[in-house]
């Protein structure tokens, strides 16, 4: 018989058992349910149904619902394994999961991959990357004539595409982030270390006796 | 010349990659 206070938790819609996202993911079933807690917060922030939105994605990083970013929606697209639109618990413990320090370097570097390649054609596109550059540059408020843009993004594509067929295929992307390991930087979260901490208020809330 | 630094590099900086400001309270 459970306590009587743990029977009054309402789950959030797709809710999954941390057990079995534990069992998934680099995570352990605690801190899958400190996560839950994060991941409460950042789904009952505008549309209060335990469902990530993108302004809610997007209030979460950058303090602004209304804060359009080209980064951010890849990686809520990504995030959103199921492209309906929102981020269930689920996948946001998978998704997050990616970016803890334990999972592999290859599951890393394959998830940039898809970041990357927009328009999902299976090659990172010199316009692709063109893409993005300008984005980082519209974002930072940098301007930069097209000129220097495009050397930019050629003198990149001539060290990475190395057969020279005008994209990034995934083996050229992986032979390219291990010559370039900074890379992959953004793709790990210290924070997922210590989440339980982060969030000791699951400590209150805890299904689970451990 | 840092105007040539690699585009991967420079794009690795944007805000929107940072998911580390998810964990901020």
């Amino acid at each position: 018989m459970g306590c009587w206070f743990s029977k009054q938790l309402e789950h959030t819609p797709g809710y999954e058992e941390p057990a079995v996202l534990a069992a998934e993911t680099a995570f352990t079933v605690g801190e899958v349910e400190a996560l839950y807690e994060l991941f409460k917060k950042i789904s009952y922030s505008i549309i209060k149904d335990g469902l990530i939105h993108k302004e809610e994605f997007q209030l979460a990083l950058f303090k602004n619902s209304k804060k359009h970013n080209l980064f951010a929606d890849r990686v809520f697209d990504l995030f959103d394994i199921k492209r309906n639109g929102v981020i269930e618990f689920g996948e946001f413990v998978r998704s997050l999961s990616v970016f803890h320090p334990n999972t592999s370097q290859d599951e890393k570097i394959a998830f940039a991959f898809r970041l990357y390649d927009l328009r999902s054609t299976g090659f990172i596109e010199r316009e692709e990357l063109k893409e993005l550059v300008l984005a980082l540059l519209h974002e930072s408020d940098l301007y930069l004539s097209d000129d220097i843009v495009d050397m930019i993004v050629d003198q990149t594509y001539k060290l990475a595409d190395t057969n020279s067929d005008g994209k990034i295929d995934p083996i050229e992307w992986k032979e390219f982030v291990k010559k370039n390991p900074s890379l992959l930087k953004i793709m790990t979260l210290p924070y997922l270390m210590d989440i339980t901490t982060a969030f000791p208020s699951f400590i209150m809330n805890s299904e689970v006796d451990e | 010349r840092p105007a040539l630094m690699n585009a991967f590099e420079l794009i690795s900086t944007s805000q929107g990659l940072n998911l580390g400001t998810l964990f901020e309270k």
